[in-house]
């Protein structure tokens, strides 16, 4: 068989996949509340909801598509450039992708039409708080 | 079988600092 290094095969059907929790779930089987989870019971990540405020074709790498992203209650601008048979996970929706058929090609994952407006579960560092400054009285 | 961690299927989306 041809390997396909372009394609990550976590996201191939009935791809195997681990929660925080130590519970094992099929890649299509997953939903919003197994994202959310895991992040509550792992240490030092954090989900975010990151909306997607732009798609278009990528201007540097012909053949990808630049997501533009508000990320997080901060709404920071993230832009990545990914082939458009990336999935990513919607809010209450679940998997979703720029080309659903080009995902069911080469994943054999269901996946709706990813659209403007649209907030994917993504995943940063959990801030660490500083330990909290003393209050001198004055 | 190889098993994937959940971290893996979704974005890590890094506010850049603009400073």
């Amino acid at each position: 068989p041809v390997p396909a290094p372009c394609n990550p095969s976590h996201f191939m059907k009935g791809a195997i996949i681990q929660l925080a929790t130590g519970e094992l779930k099929r890649v299509e089987d997953l939903q919003t509340q197994d994202f959310v989870r895991s992040a509550e019971v792992s240490g030092g990540l954090k989900i975010d909801s990151s909306m997607v405020v732009d798609i278009r074709a990528s201007q540097q790498r012909p053949g990808l598509v630049s997501l533009h992203f508000n990320v997080g209650e901060q709404q920071s601008k993230v832009t990545i450039d990914v082939p458009p048979e990336h999935p990513f996970f919607v809010f209450g929706q679940g998997w979703s992708s720029c080309s659903p058929e080009r995902t069911a090609q080469l994943y054999g994952l269901a996946c709706h039409h990813l659209q403007v407006g649209d907030v994917c579960v993504s995943i940063t560092l959990q801030q660490q708080l500083q330990p909290q400054q003393q209050k001198q009285p004055q | 079988v190889p098993v994937f961690p959940w971290h893996s299927l979704v974005p890590f989306l890094a506010p850049t600092q603009s400073d």
